[in-house]
């Protein structure tokens, strides 16, 4: 029920931060524009423990069998997945591009580095997006604060790490103040 | 204060437990 607190229920292992589910779909058609994004993402499901997420985690559709523009996105609850959010609103996040095929694998495992608290950035880390689309799939992380490089580094190199990327991985910084200007994600 | 940890295995070998079915 809404506004009702998610607890842990005995004998489970408790997460640091409560996460909830979002899921936008967007016809490529319609323009972005942050109005009909706001009205085109849901949340479905908000976790406390390691064996909740598993709950919810092991009935969604892998992000690898979706078609079109989708996104799933894993966020601090609290933390809506927008540009505008108060705690986005000095944040931006890193962007991994994939060649399809290889989004599922990339996107559960950093799902399981942030609920692990592998970035060892204190309350940085806001929360994680898989972006399916035609050509390729975009994994996203993002912060609260852009311009601290202590943890935007600190971040990079932990995805390096957590992901097993190739090297020649294309990872790519963009705060949230310059996809509001030119009002585009990637 | 402390954080709660957990490494990639752990999480993993949580998702067969009987309580996260």
């Amino acid at each position: 029920p809404k506004g009702k607190e998610v607890m842990v229920p005995p004998g489970e292992h408790p997460l640091q931060y409560r996460y909830t589910f979002w899921y936008s779909r967007r016809t490529p058609s319609r323009p972005a524009s942050t109005h009909n994004y706001e009205q085109n993402i849901r949340q479905f499901g908000t976790v406390a423990s390691v064996e909740q997420f598993w709950r919810v985690y092991s009935h969604i559709v892998r992000p690898g069998d979706l078609t079109g523009y989708s996104d799933f996105h894993l966020f601090k609850e609290g933390i809506r997945p927008l540009w505008e959010d108060d705690a986005n609103k000095n944040g931006g996040k890193w962007i991994i591009r994939l060649r399809k095929g290889l989004a599922s694998r990339f996107w559960e495992n950093i799902i399981l580095a942030m609920l692990g608290e592998q970035f060892m950035v204190g309350e940085e880390i806001c929360g994680v997006v898989v972006s399916i689309r035609f050509q390729e799939d975009i994994l996203s992380i993002w912060n609260k604060t852009a311009n601290d490089q202590l943890s935007t580094v600190r971040i990079r190199d932990t995805l390096r790490r957590v992901l097993n990327l190739p090297p020649n991985t294309i990872m790519e910084y963009k705060t949230h103040t310059d996809s509001l200007k030119d009002n585009s994600s990637f | 204060g402390t954080r709660i940890i957990y490494d990639r295995k752990f999480l993993l070998d949580r998702r067969n437990s009987p309580l996260a079915q």
